[in-house]
């Protein structure tokens, strides 16, 4: 799987995700990369996200929009919302992996649970950022 | 301060310690700078986010090492079946397809479908229908497969009794999650 996160100049977030599915998965299963709220969200009040992972546990929490909600709705802070989510919440009901997610002040956030992802950032003027495994 | 920022990643999960290639290793860091270099320089020049996160997207999709477009895995029976997700924050649009194998850009059909489409998601065929509606190509599935994808695959059905080659990536491909 694969996504990515901006906040551009003017304010607004998008998110993207985009995945070739599970090795050896069944034909027509679908996880949580194509689904608005579990592997993908964006929402200028507060967050955009882009999810990887288990699949199935990813859409059973609606990862992406539980840390919109938890910022929206219990005020917690970008960091909070997915420490709380990543590693939490998805482990609890079996789930690995990993976000990546800015908040409408262009903080940043790409919590895994697992012993690496792939993940690279860059805000404009300085020098991206890359990591593979865990700092 | 300039709030300006983008973020990228190309799955998660654990890490092939015993066969770990240094070459490989730098392939990822180097698509990864590469890519995010792009979105960067986009969102420089005063592009939107939709336009970032959808060009970065597309480009790892572009690139074999990560799962998605060209590199994705294989289902159970040999074949792709690709899925892909857009979101705008400004006015909350959505599009997204699912199981589409004929697309070469999936990230590219949802956008269409957020920008063209009164629905949000479309799956298979009739997704597939609607992008080759809005402009993009048809491909082989064929372009989507590569040889690591395919001794993934046989990996997995063999119940992994075959062991990884020598250049191995950073990540174990074979339980990398998403």
């Amino acid at each position: 799987t694969v996504g990515a996160v901006a906040l551009d100049r003017a304010g607004n977030l998008a998110a993207a995700t985009s995945t070739g599915g599970m090795t050896n998965k069944r034909v027509g299963r679908v996880g949580d990369s194509p689904i608005p709220g579990a592997g993908c969200y964006a929402n200028n009040a507060n967050v955009a996200v882009s999810c990887t992972g288990t699949g199935e546990v990813f859409m059973r929490t609606l990862a992406a929009y539980d840390i919109a909600a938890l910022m929206e709705y219990a005020g917690l802070s970008l960091q909070q919302a997915t420490e709380r989510v990543v590693m939490e919440k998805i482990p609890v009901l079996g789930g690995s992996g990993g976000l990546i997610a800015v908040d409408n002040e262009g903080n940043l956030a790409m919590p895994f649970n697992s012993e690496g992802m792939y993940r690279a950032f860059a805000r404009v003027g300085d020098a991206p950022t890359v990591g593979i495994y865990r700092e | 301060m300039e709030k300006a920022v983008i973020a990228i990643h190309g799955g998660a999960g654990a890490i092939t310690r015993a066969s770990m290639s240094a070459e490989r290793e730098q392939a990822y860091i180097a698509a990864l700078s590469e890519i995010i270099t792009q979105g960067q320089a986009l969102l420089a020049a005063g592009g939107s986010a939709l336009d970032a996160v959808t060009e970065a997207v597309r480009l790892l999709e572009e690139c074999p090492l990560f799962n998605a477009g060209v590199g994705s895995v294989f289902t159970h029976q040999g074949t792709h079946e690709l899925d892909a997700c857009i979101m705008d924050g400004r006015s909350l649009d959505a599009g997204a397809v699912a199981g589409v194998s004929r697309i070469r850009n999936p990230i590219l059909a949802a956008r269409a479908v957020l920008e063209s489409s009164p629905h949000v998601l479309l799956i298979g065929e009739g997704a597939e229908t609607f992008a080759f509606e809005n402009a993009l190509d048809a491909v082989n599935p064929a372009l989507f497969s590569t040889p690591e994808r395919w001794a993934q695959l046989q990996q997995v059905r063999d119940g992994e009794a075959l062991l990884l080659d020598h250049d191995a990536p950073p990540l174990d491909e074979r339980h990398k999650m998403g």
